[in-house]
């Protein structure tokens, strides 16, 4: 499904040069649970912002079933985004202006489901338990309540590839075990592709194989026999 | 040092009135170094904004070092912030405009400190490995890194309190281990009292006390014989 061929980042600070991304080179199957591991600083926002069209490499190629998406225009990444990725961000990106129930609404609104929009989106809610924080803002809502409005909407389209950054850093161990399930379930049922950046531990097991990050490109990768 | 007094602190949402602390009590002593956990949405962010000055209750008492803190006008509740006060927040709160160096400079400059601002401020951002990303600005930063800014921001003037929501939420192991070190070190060398809000496990066994929230009150309180 995805293949990434010598991947770099820089960003030119002054009379120094970033490199959160340097000869990355990353191949991923259709329907894998990978998760992606490693330092802070060592390049898995940015991993995840260029494989979800969100952010351009300045080095390399990026194929996604069979298209380069790092030479899309703007209009064909957007079209990329709404259609085939569900992205749970390390600092959830919710609409300020909208409830917890509206912002998942939104999502589903995008993908043109008419009917049935607001039960759809009940059950979202309900499956990160906060049926009954439908009608907060997100600033009525503790960080890990927002956390769990960012997963339920990043669930929301079934999405054929569904990039999480950090989807359990605010939350307890059972509701990360609730969370976790919901992400499973949506990669063994639908088989969607999905690439999990976490520090949880616990985490790595349920992959199918575990990517080590270190300094912008693949340090090692580790596959797990019977996740 | 602090005693919280039935504290309650609700939010009246249309019909239904969300109770985010009610019947609050808890003393904690000067020196302690306590962790704070509970589920999602159960009160332990609110619970660090009432004892940081940056939210009042709507019930109850609040007394820190002999004074009821919940009944200081602006005026004092802003000096007591900037004077007694540590805070990192589960969301780091930094400032946009200012580079990492300038965050933790604004924050020692607060307290009146004038030369050596910048030495010291470097000094801090090294404590967290992050002396080569001084120029850089927040939105320059991985999470990981917005979040040491954040830690070495907090601890700049040496608080007599330091709170903090969630400190390593976005950090692997290591780092994480040099920031709770780093906090440590604080509540040792300095008698800082520190509380301490973590879903990190492996962070319990520092605590003198662990104390757990549920639905807006304390559900339990554990004492570590020897942390
Ligand atoms: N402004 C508000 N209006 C209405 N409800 C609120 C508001 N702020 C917080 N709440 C509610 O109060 C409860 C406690 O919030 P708080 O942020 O203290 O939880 P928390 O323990 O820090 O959770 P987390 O671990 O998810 O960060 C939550 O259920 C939240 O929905
Ligand atoms: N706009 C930018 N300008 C300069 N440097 C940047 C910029 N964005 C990111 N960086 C740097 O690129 C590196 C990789 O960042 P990235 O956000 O991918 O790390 P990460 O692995 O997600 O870290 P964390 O675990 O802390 O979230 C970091 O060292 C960061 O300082
Ligand atoms: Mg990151
Ligand atoms: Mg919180």
């Amino acid at each position: 499904l995805i293949a990434m061929q010598s991947v770099g980042k820089t960003y030119p600070m002054g009379d120094l040069t970033v490199h959160a991304l340097r000869g990355l080179d990353l191949t991923i199957a259709r329907g894998e649970l990978v998760v992606l591991l490693g330092p802070s600083g060592s390049g898995k926002t940015t991993t995840l912002n260029i494989l979800g069209g969100l952010d351009r490499p300045t080095g390399g190629r990026v194929v996604v079933e069979g298209e380069e998406i790092a030479r899309f225009d703007e209009r064909r990444l957007t079209a990329y985004r709404r259609t085939k990725v569900g992205f749970v961000f390390q600092f959830f990106n919710l609409i300020p202006t909208l409830t917890a129930l509206e912002n998942v609404e939104f999502a589903l609104s995008l993908t043109g489901r008419g009917s049935s929009l607001i039960r759809r989106s009940r059950e979202l809610l309900a499956l990160v338990s906060l049926e009954d924080r439908a009608d907060h803002f997100p600033s009525q809502l503790s960080g890990g309540e927002q956390q769990r409005v960012a997963i339920a909407r990043a669930l929301a389209n079934r999405p054929a590839l569904l990039l999480c950054d950090e989807p359990t850093g605010n939350l307890d161990v059972e509701t990360a075990r609730q969370v976790l399930q919901a992400i499973r379930d949506l990669n063994r049922r639908e088989g969607a592709t999905v690439i999990l950046v976490s520090h949880n531990a616990s985490i790595a097991p349920m992959a199918d194989r575990v990517v080590r990050l270190h300094d912008g490109s693949v340090a090692k990768i580790e596959s797990n026999p019977h996740p």
